[in-house]
């Protein structure tokens, strides 16, 4: 699994 | 996913029930002040983004640009009252009393302590994302002082606690069908869904069963 900023969410 | 567009829709919902019933029955009762300029914070140091030209999407950019713009605008007309209704405006000062400069330090020092790259705009994002998490609370320590709520800020509380909720599950529905997880935004809204259980709970004692109990 990818661990990092999900940036598109509010 | 469902849950982040609902989850969006009802933190839309919760704005909307605010200005609406400020507006129509031209009351701040039993809002704090505290809290709004509180989110009016929380999205103007997230959404800096804005100016970075980094595009995600059309509803990304309308949302981000919504909210801020809102929550400035309950700020402002919330500082209205101050001259229309110094009265009220003083009774919500009154019962305001949560020090939120701890609030304030403590999501700063989160902030240093915890992000994704050690840069101005993502300090200040995870800065954002751990004060959400902890707004509500000069809200609910008003509530639960005076024991006495209108709807408005019931629904609003509810509203706004339910998009959190929701929140959580578009991070396992993203983390299953994505395999993509955002550690700090996940423990973040996890503590700010928290700070809502109690409330919950009253809400559907008080609301859904109809009985008369206490606040939180």
């Amino acid at each position: 699994h990818v661990i990092g900023p999900v940036k598109d969410e509010l | 996913n469902l849950f982040r567009i609902f989850g969006d829709l009802s933190h839309l919902a919760s704005i909307g029930i605010l200005l609406h019933t400020v507006r129509s029955t031209q009351s701040i009762d039993g809002i704090s002040f505290k809290t709004q300029a509180l989110y009016a914070l929380v999205f103007m140091t997230r959404y800096l983004d804005l100016f970075t030209w980094h595009w995600v999407s059309l509803y990304n950019f309308l949302m981000k640009v919504f909210f801020l713009a809102s929550s400035v605008y309950i700020v402002v007309l919330l500082q209205q009252f101050r001259t229309k209704n110094p009265i009220a405006y003083k009774e919500m000062v009154l019962q305001d009393t949560f020090k939120i400069h701890f609030l304030l330090l403590g999501s700063l020092v989160a902030g240093l302590c915890f992000h994704h790259r050690f840069t101005l705009l993502e300090i200040l994002w995870s800065f954002s994302v751990w004060l959400e998490s902890v707004a509500i609370l000069p809200q609910l320590f008003m509530l639960s002082k005076s024991g006495r709520a209108q709807s408005l800020t019931v629904h609003y509380i509810f509203a706004l606690g339910l998009y959190r909720f929701l929140y959580i599950f578009n991070w396992i529905w993203r983390y299953v069908s994505e395999a993509r997880v955002d550690k700090i935004a996940v423990v973040a809204g996890i503590v700010q869904t928290a700070m809502y259980s109690d409330f919950f709970y009253i809400y559907y004692k008080k609301v859904i069963r109809g009985n008369a109990g206490n606040l939180p």
